[in-house]
Order: C-alpha cells, then sequence, then structure tokens
C-alpha cells in the first residue's frame, strides 16, 4: 500500500492511498485504505498523516485520524505517530503496522509495530527522494 | 570527582534514553521544517514520489497537493510497488483482484474514496471522481466500477496477472493456508465453510462435541485428519511488506 501526503507551496495539504489488500483475502473484504482517518488524514489547519499494515486491526482504531488530533493538541509528530501506533499495539501486541506523521511546518516523523518501516521523503531542501528508516 | 559524576550521569542518560528510543516502537523525529512543497510516502517507493514532486514543485503553473498526490499514488498503481499496490497482485480466494484508494484534500476536508472495486486498473483516480462528481465519500464494488466506467475511466479489464494467479494456485495447492477465516469448518482446507457456533475461547475439544451434535456421525470420519479442525497457526497472521494494507 502507498500512502502519500503532499504539502504544496501554499501551504494546502492532501493525502492519498492505494493499494490491492491483503493476499487471499475474503472476497468483499476491504483493508483500511479507503477508510476517512485510518490510513490518511490532512488537515490544512495541523498536516497529514500516512499509515500501512494489518487494515482489519488499524481500521478499528483510524491511527491518521488520532495523529492529526494530537497534533492539533500540539503533540510532535514523533510522539503523536508513536501515540497512534502504542495506542494499537497495547490491544494487538502482535499487530502489523506503521504512520508517518508531517505537521504543517514539515516536521516529519515515523512509528511501527511489528516489522521495520521505511518511508519516502523530498523537499525543496534536497535534490532527491530520500528513504528514512525507522525500526520497531 | 564532580566531573566524573557528571560524565557517569551522561552517560547513563545517553544509554537509558537509546533505550527509550528503541522501546518506543521506532518513534523517529526529523526536522525539516518550512522547505516546501514536501512529498512523503510509505515505503521506499522513489519513482512515486518523484512523479508527485514533478507536478507539486513545477515552476510557473505547479499543479496543487491533490493532482500531486494523484499522480504520485497513480505512478505506484501502474509500477505495481511491492505488489501492493494496482492491478495484478494480492489475489483473494477466488484468485480476483480488486482495488482499495482514496484522496483527501486538507483544505476543504473533502474526501473521495472507492472499494473492493473490481475491474478498474485506475484506483486513485477513481477515488478522485467520487470526489470531484459527487456528494459522497466512499463506493463500493462493482457500483464503483459501473460509476468509474461512466465517468470515462477506461474498463471493464481483468485486473489479474500471471504472477497473481500462479500466487493463487499454489495457495490452492496448499489446502488454502494461511487464511482469514476462524470458527469455521474445515479449517485446515479450502472452503466452502461452515461456521460453528461456539462462543469465543472454548477449546477444540468442546468444538468437536458440537459438531458431533450438530452434524452427526458424518464427521466422525474426519476427525482421523487432525487438520480438519487445525489451521495453520490461526493467530499467525502472514501481514508483511508484499502482503498488508
Amino acid at each position: 500500500t502507498i500512502s502519500m501526503a503532499v504539502i504544496d507551496k501554499m501551504g494546502h495539504v492532501s493525502v492519498g492511498t492505494s493499494t490491492n489488500g491483503a493476499t487471499f483475502k475474503v472476497p468483499g473484504r476491504v483493508g483500511d485504505a479507503p477508510i476517512p482517518g485510518s490510513s490518511a488524514y490532512a488537515d490544512d489547519e495541523v498536516g497529514a498523516c500516512g499509515a500501512t499494515g494489518d487494515g482489519d486491526i488499524m481500521m478499528r482504531f483510524l491511527p491518521c485520524y488520532q495523529v492529526i488530533e494530537s497534533m492539533r493538541q500540539g503533540m510532535e509528530p514523533r510522539n503523536a505517530a508513536m501515540d497512534a501506533i502504542l495506542r494499537i499495539a497495547r490491544k494487538y501486541p502482535d499487530f502489523v503496522g506503521a504512520v508517518f506523521a508531517i505537521n504543517k511546518k514539515g516536521v516529519h516523523a515515523g512509528a511501527c509495530h511489528g516489522w521495520t518501516f521505511q518511508y519516502s521523503l523530498r523537499n525543496s531542501s534536497m535534490q532527491d527522494v530520500e528513504v528514512i528508516t525507522v525500526a520497531p | 570527582r564532580r566531573s566524573y559524576a557528571r560524565l557517569l550521569l551522561g552517560l547513563l542518560l545517553l544509554r537509558f534514553g537509546g533505550c527509550l528510543e528503541a522501546a518506543d516502537h521506532g518513534g523517529r523525529a526529523e526536522e525539516g521544517g518550512g522547505v516546501f512543497p514536501v512529498v512523503v510516502s510509505t515505503w521506499p517507493f522513489r519513482e512515486a514520489v518523484r512523479a508527485a514532486w514533478e507536478v507539486v514543485s513545477a515552476s510557473g503553473a505547479a499543479g496543487s497537493a491533490v493532482d500531486a498526490v494523484v499522480a504520485g499514488c497513480s505512478a505506484c498503481e501502474v509500477l505495481r510497488c511491492d505488489g501492493t499496490v494496482g492491478p495484478g497482485g494480492s489475489p483473494d480466494e477466488n484468485g480476483e483482484t480488486t482495488l482499495d484508494a482514496l484522496i483527501m484534500d486538507g483544505t476543504t476536508m473533502e474526501i473521495g474514496a472507492v472499494a473492493a472495486m473490481r475491474y478498474i486498473k485506475d484506483g486513485i483516480k477513481a477515488a478522485k471522481l467520487v470526489m470531484d462528481h459527487t456528494e459522497h465519500t466512499l463506493l463500493v464494488g462493482e457500483k464503483a466500477t459501473s460509476f468509474a466506467i461512466s465517468m470515462g475511466l477506461a474498463g471493464p479489464a481483468d485486473l489479474s496477472s500471471p504472477e497473481s494467479i500462479e500466487k493463487w494456485t499454489i495457495w490452492r495447492q496448499n489446502h488454502c493456508q494461511p487464511n482469514f477465516w476462524k470458527n469455521v469448518v474445515p479449517a485446515g482446507n479450502c472452503g466452502p465453510y461452515h461456521p460453528i457456533d461456539v462462543p469465543s475461547g472454548e477449546s477444540k475439544a468442546s468444538v468437536k462435541h458440537v459438531l458431533k451434535r450438530t452434524q452427526g456421525e458424518i464427521c466422525q470420519g474426519l476427525f482421523e485428519h487432525d487438520n480438519f479442525l487445525e489451521p495453520v497457526n490461526p493467530h499467525l497472521k502472514s501481514i508483511n511488506r508484499h502482503n498488508h494494507d
């Protein structure tokens, strides 16, 4: 699954997701990618979030909505990302998932559980895409 | 003596701080403030980020954040990033590939999304059509397919690939393991499945008891194959880098 966030020059924020979901799923099963607030969420006033992992579990906690609301309350992206992951891990210690968070100032962070996560980034101070690795 | 104690304290803080970082489920903060535009994406999907970057950083009439997200996610659908995006991957139990996608505008808080969409290769473009041309947020299944085609997207198309069909064929030869079923029989094989109405937490013995009571002797012979009730690692979901949402 790709979950992407873009902040343009005017500070407008957008997010998007696309996936073909879990392999060997029961026909009709939908993952968390198209569920608002789970795999992606954005608000110009705050920033954006993207997530990936076991959608059957993650959609029950809406991690990206949580990240945005935590940052709206003043939490830094790193703490907002970890808080959202920890809320799920506390109920499902075996779950596999990850989030990235970026606030409207462009400060970004990632958090994960059950696997090593990577996210890609490009801003106007970089010559090309950079990949950041986040270990569980 | 005092500087030695300070040094020791510093070392302890460094050591303990490192543990906290590692124990905190990989929280990792990076600077990067105030250098717009910026594109972020899950996974090392460099081509997708480049595609979005081209749109949002174009000199003169740069594309919007929404246009950039659509360009970036569409690039991954075409490239079939990791086999977890776009057509040709992640077959369901019938061997079919379906797509889920979403687009959100953080200025207007509008959202368009499609779920379990069949026969259309352009997931996020369909999602954007929902956002641009309906008051709705989410369309699903074959109705989403009809909507997307009516709005001009190409289709219907077969979303399978030789790789996804081969993956599905091997899985069926392996008794459809692993799978996402629970409290059904046969648990260790392919369907069709029948529910076992057992209150959660009951033991396997009571499952047998329930089956005898409800299915009668016919189930007797089946118990010789212990995998009749024993799914492979029922709690070990095979979520990994190449199989996830």
